[in-house]
């Protein structure tokens, strides 16, 4: 059986049931710690008065799930196991507690590679990455940014730290990709957040 | 075919050749961007004297390779593609060329999943996180870190910027693997890197 051809039918059931509703739902990737979860607490909390929803996938634990379900959403874990991703299946058995949502944060497993070949039926795919990861974070995984409707340079208060070129990280997000939306964050600081939730309110709208 | 036996049975292929040619390998895994290579090439300069090689595995590109290589030692990329994780078919290509190496280094795929099951045939299993991915990375990916000989904490000089608690993450890796040597370390600053030495002539010895 085609693994890629399988997961694409039940990507589209999903993306009828969420425009069906009237559901905005993101595929938010990236590599372990880049920030995920903190982006998503942190929008949730900005974003009052809309009606917010997470799945949050992990290897295993709740732990990212606890986090955001105490800012007061409908929030469900997805532990994946020996899977390295999310895939439209996972997510096919949550959606339909959703139903009333408008916009849904789907965290993807942190992983830089396998996550980019799984449709879950989403409307916009985020990849988040920090600088603490290194300038060469981008141009090592081209296939993830090619494909990414927004791409997140996170941390950046942190490059020196690092002797990050943070000007190089969204040069090469660039060249791989024409049209996605760039950000530069750090979330501590607040640093790049009002435009992020700026562009977030007009994809709302 | 069963994967996991078919890669094991390669394993042993390649463990023997090790042990024949009296050489110690080492498969260094970890996060995106935890140190790993700059961690290779550290310990290159600092073992002067020991013959020293390096696998350096990436989704794509040789830019690691050129970084170790540049330390003047024997070094080869492999570019997994697809594959978010090196295999012991995959080492078993490059190995005949590093028949006079005393310590090789094979830098895994930037992974905190997939390359847990992948023996290689290795001596040593090193994983290598940093602070700044979160204190709950070590929680997070239990397999990864209870079949490891060494667990390294790195950029934990970086741990108060992103609130991260270290004895947390050393409690967690302890729980999980009673055996595993444990270093902190800080490859900017220095902090632990003397142990780390150490405990590498020792196993030279
Ligand atoms: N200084 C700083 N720390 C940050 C920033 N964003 C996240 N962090 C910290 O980085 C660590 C990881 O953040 P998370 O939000 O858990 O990252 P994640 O991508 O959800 O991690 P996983 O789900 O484990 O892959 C935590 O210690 C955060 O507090 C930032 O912009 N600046
Ligand atoms: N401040 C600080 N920066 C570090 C430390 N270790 C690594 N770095 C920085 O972290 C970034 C990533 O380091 P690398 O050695 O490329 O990490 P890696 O694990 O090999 O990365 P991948 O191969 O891409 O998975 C680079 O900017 C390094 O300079 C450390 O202990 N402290
Ligand atoms: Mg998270
Ligand atoms: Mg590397
Ligand atoms: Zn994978
Ligand atoms: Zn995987």
């Amino acid at each position: 059986v085609d693994l890629l051809a399988a997961n694409k039918k039940l990507a589209e059931e999903n993306r009828e049931f969420f425009e069906k509703n009237g559901i905005i739902a993101f595929n938010i990737m990236g590599a372990t710690g880049s920030g995920k979860t903190l982006l998503i607490e942190k929008t949730i909390d900005a974003m009052d008065g809309v009606k917010v929803g997470a799945i949050l996938g992990d290897v295993i634990g709740k732990a990212d799930c606890e986090r955001v379900a105490s800012h007061g959403i409908k929030a469900e874990a997805i532990n994946t196991g020996k899977e390295c991703h999310l895939d439209a299946h996972f997510i096919h058995h949550s959606i339909y507690s959703f139903a009333d949502t408008e916009l849904l944060f789907i965290e993807n497993v942190g992983n830089m590679v396998c996550p980019a070949d799984f449709d879950l039926g989403e409307k916009f795919r985020i990849v988040m990455v920090s600088v603490t990861e290194g300038d060469d974070v981008v141009e090592k995984h081209p296939e993830i940014f090619r494909l990414a409707d927004v791409i997140i340079i996170n941390k950046v208060a942190l490059a020196d730290a690092v002797e990050a070129d943070v000007d190089k990280m969204e040069r090469d997000a660039r060249n791989l990709n024409a049209k996605a939306k760039i950000f530069r964050t750090d979330l501590r600081k607040g640093t790049g957040f009002d435009e992020w939730i700026n562009w977030l309110k007009e994809v709302v709208r």
